[in-house]
């Protein structure tokens, strides 16, 4: 099995190829794609071996075959339908989102506690009360769910949506969810990537 | 300069080791920070020694020692002053969320073109219009810049907000920004999350 930090780059690399192939680049080479993203050409040798790719000798790889063994390697050659709990501001952000649907996810199930908001509809879906999260998640046969709520419920709802089949849970609440490991997590913390930026900043001040 | 994924792993590192100081774990060993994260001890000794901290054979690193110096490499134990364009549902999100204020940033400045929010508060802070910004960022001296606008406004946001003196831009638009060399950018698709967390997902099911 692949370590996460392997598997992340994954994702830079198609997003990488995705942008080569729109430029109308047929053919890639590992020392081009590591260089949009600061990694050793080995490396990056090494992570496409994974996904099954072997370049050729001084062609490189092809661009399409690439994207399409990635996609399969990550599991994102097909639909993920998406259960999402706690639709505030960031949730209506998301669920506008096209880079969602772009790569195969589709958020298909809506729950909030707020009594105001049960029953109405955002982006064609109905928002239901948490008491239905299990009968909705059947009936929209959902697999991941995404955790938008406060904090302080974050890890309830977590566990509503395991009890309800959930298998993997991405949680944007600022607290450490502590789940069966059963259970697949990954958790956002936008601050990441505004420190990557502060570095970024503060290392060209200094050269 | 470390790459740009030994620097993404140093934020990861400050998670765990913050995580691991309210647990009071006063020292931690590279083996126990790299498994918590899925990088080989090796790797997380490589990275510890860009920070300049060196462990105590069979006693590990100070977990406090750690985090300063991880914060001081990240160039986060300061203040950085950001500037956000684009105050539509994702930026009411990250105005409210408290994970920027704990690692030193601090929303200053916000912009929208719409007729119907300039003038409007958010948040204590004023919104003003795009005309506004080079101003706006003089006087708060606005760092940093967050694009959250729709994709086809994001190039020429972005080129305002270098044009007023930002040196580092957050992009959550869909679309790759062509910037000067000596602009920072990161660009954040939360797609890449969901798509770690379908390849967590399918490759539990095989087990
Ligand atoms: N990780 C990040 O980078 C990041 C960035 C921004 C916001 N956040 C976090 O995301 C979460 C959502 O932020 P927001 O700005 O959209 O908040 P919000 O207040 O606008 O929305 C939260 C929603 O959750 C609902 N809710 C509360 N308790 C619930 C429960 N038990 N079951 C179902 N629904 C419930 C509320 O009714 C509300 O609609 C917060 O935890 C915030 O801290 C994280
Ligand atoms: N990268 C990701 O993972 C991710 C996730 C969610 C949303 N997004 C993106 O973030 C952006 C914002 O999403 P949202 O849901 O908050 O959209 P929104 O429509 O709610 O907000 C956009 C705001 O930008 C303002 N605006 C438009 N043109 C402008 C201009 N030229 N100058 C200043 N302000 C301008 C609008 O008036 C509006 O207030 C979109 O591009 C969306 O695709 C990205």
């Amino acid at each position: 099995l692949p370590s996460r930090a392997s598997v992340a780059r994954l994702s830079l690399y198609l997003r990488s190829l995705e942008e080569f192939a729109r430029q109308g680049r047929v053919t890639i080479s590992s020392g081009r794609l590591g260089e949009a993203l600061g990694v050793t050409d080995a490396q990056v040798r090494k992570d496409l071996a994974i996904v099954g790719s072997l370049g050729q000798p001084g062609v490189g790889y092809s661009t399409g075959e690439l994207i399409s063994a990635i996609r399969h390697t990550l599991g994102i050659d097909r639909e993920w339908r998406v259960a999402l709990v706690g639709v505030g501001n960031l949730a209506r952000a998301l669920l506008r989102y096209r880079g969602f649907p772009q790569q195969g996810f589709r958020i298909v199930a809506l729950v909030d506690s707020d009594p105001a908001k049960i029953g109405q509809r955002v982006e064609g879906l109905e928002i239901h009360s948490p008491a239905m999260l299990p009968a909705v998640v059947a009936a929209t046969r959902a697999e991941l769910g995404v955790v938008a709520v406060p904090a302080e419920a974050a890890q309830s709802v977590a566990e509503a949506l395991v009890a309800a089949g959930i298998r993997g849970i991405l949680n944007f609440a600022p607290v450490v969810l502590r789940l069966p490991p059963s259970v697949s997590l990954v958790a956002v913390d936008l601050a990441v990537q505004l420190e990557q930026l502060a570095f970024l900043v503060q290392a060209s001040c200094r050269e």
